[in-house]
């Protein structure tokens, strides 16, 4: 399984293209915040789409914009 | 409050149905 490209995703539908991000972020994303993966998984979907390809590239990005999900997520529970 | 569903949770596996009107 190979890194996930703008060419890959331009042959899908919009909800498919989200949906091949989340498969390819929520591990990801589980590995920083283990609890919280499917809601924070959810909120990273709202970017654009060459925003979340850059992220799946730079772990250093995924998680700054993990950090910054929790702390809204957060904001918003409280 | 609507709210209170936010945000939508993606599940590995599943279709997802978070942002229908993006």
């Amino acid at each position: 399984q190979g890194p996930l490209t703008a060419t890959m995703l331009s042959s899908a539908s919009p909800e498919e293209q989200k949906e091949m991000l989340g498969e390819r972020l929520f591990p990801l994303v589980r590995s920083i915040q283990p609890t919280k993966a499917s809601k924070i998984t959810g909120m990273l979907l709202e970017l654009d789409n060459s925003e979340l390809l850059h992220m799946l590239e730079s772990p250093e990005s995924l998680r700054s914009m993990v950090d910054e999900a929790i702390g809204v997520l957060q904001a918003h529970q409280a | 409050s609507s709210s209170v569903n936010w945000p939508p949770e993606f599940r590995p596996g599943e279709p997802w149905k978070g942002y229908p009107n993006i």
